[in-house]
């Protein structure tokens, strides 16, 4: 009952961060030993959980990913939220994607790396770069399943073909036990004619894998991560804080009967 | 005063795509004659102009920038807009970030092949992808200024100091001329704090270089793609239509004086 899980969606600024930051939250408020790792060269996860700059002795997701030696555990930093760990990602990490091409075992690196922590959380989360590259590769590689967010847009809903097209090919040839562990409607308005095509096209397409849980836009969804704090410390009563809890239970219900 | 743009930030979701859409569209309906390049392997500007799957002879942007006898006369389509021609993507694009890593001057081979095309165009967009990779790069090499979409968000404002050392560094190693050209407020509010903090932010920092002409957040923008089309040939009445032929105006106003 111990899992890997890719936030991963190649379209940008669908919500992977803000999903990964804040179910991971709500999860390790809920008691649950939850690792984040932040494998985007844009570092927002590290730095929207208030770490930025942050490192420990094993330094980020980029030493980590480039040694032959790798320490995952020498590189995970506590958090500010009990439960919650983080190894985090900083600019560093676009010179992965360049020097991983010719590196040993490329799509493997993450994998290697998390082999030894699996056992010491109930959850961990990889938030993927927006790209179908060799970090979201090494993401899919590592991962038991996939959370794919999508928000209620036309390029949203037409990139989920790639996606899956690229999960069926890491299925084949890399990872085959890689599962889809959900799909969520995210910053999603329900009342715009397009909201209601694209959650219609999704729900059809992928049937109970869509959360029943859907987040909707709220501000404090985007102020959070200014202040370096999942939104259910920045303010628990709001619908975005409120809906990511709800997510968490949600979440654990699907796990506890899988 | 023909001009080369790369449309970049590699936060995803800011409006890259749907600025080189409709300020392209925007300037050709101005009788500009306009070259839209999508160097995205999501392929979205060629979608939302309603140009999928198709491709001229020459291929599409993949072929044109790995072969070694790049014709990209060969590759341009004219679109259902006149003076509006696209050099089209497809996921294909994926490979190249890794097919370029070894190539021979991998990071000039979008400006080798615009280089017999400068001439034709009166402005020619390239649409990067959300990263800092090796097409971004391409991007930056081939054009003489960056027009910088973003959104009144944290990680959007955060992530600016990165593209900006980005472009100081092409600057200084690969392409002397490199300018900024403007930066653009995406689907903005400025009724919230945050976007105003994050507005006043950007004003300070780029001062007469951030546009007047601000986007708002429209539904018709996220509507048009789903039909192939810019969003003056969609709603040529909606605010979205209506704030990207005023950024027109204004950006051919200071192309006149610059
Ligand atoms: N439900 C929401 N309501 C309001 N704002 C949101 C919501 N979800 C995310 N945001 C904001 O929208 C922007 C995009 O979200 P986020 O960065 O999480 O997406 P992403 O898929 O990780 O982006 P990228 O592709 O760049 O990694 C961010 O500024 C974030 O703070
Ligand atoms: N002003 C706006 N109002 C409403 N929706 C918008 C606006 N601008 C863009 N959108 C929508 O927001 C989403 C993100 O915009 P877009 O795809 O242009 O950003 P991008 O920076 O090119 O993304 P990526 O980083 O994935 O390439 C799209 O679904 C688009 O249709
Ligand atoms: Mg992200
Ligand atoms: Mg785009």
């Amino acid at each position: 009952n111990k899992i890997v899980i890719a936030v991963a969606n190649q379209k940008g600024g669908v919500g992977k961060t803000t999903t990964a930051i804040n179910l991971g939250a709500s999860l390790a408020l809920a008691e649950q030993r939850v690792l984040l790792i932040d494998l985007d060269p844009q570092g927002n996860l590290t730095s929207g959980i208030g770490m930025k700059g942050q490192a420990a002795a094993g330094g980020t997701a980029y030493e980590a990913l480039l040694s032959d030696t790798p320490d995952a555990a020498s590189a995970i930093l506590p958090t500010g939220v009990d439960h919650l760990f983080l190894l985090p990602a900083d600019h560093h990490l676009t010179g992965a994607e360049i020097e991983l091409v010719t590196a040993d075992a490329r799509e493997h690196r993450l994998e290697r790396l998390l082999a030894p922590l699996r056992d010491q959380f109930d959850c961990i989360f990889i938030d993927a770069p927006p790209s179908l590259g060799l970090l979201t590769l090494n993401a899919l590689v590592a991962a038991d399943a996939v959370l794919i967010p999508l928000n209620g847009e036309y390029f949203a809903l037409e990139g989920i073909a790639e996606l899956l097209s690229t999960i069926d090919r890491v299925r084949a040839a890399l990872n085959p036990r890689l599962a889809i562990e959900g799909v969520l409607l995210t910053m999603y308005d329900e009342r715009t004619n397009l909201g209601q095509q694209v959650g219609a096209n999704i729900r059809e397409h992928f049937g109970d894998r869509v959360y029943t849980t859907v987040i909707p836009r709220n501000i404090r969804l985007g102020e959070a991560p200014s202040h370096g704090l999942p939104a259910i410390l920045y303010d628990a009563r709001s619908r975005g804080a409120e809906a990511y809890v709800a997510l968490a239970h949600e979440f654990l219900g699907r796990r506890r009967t899988a």
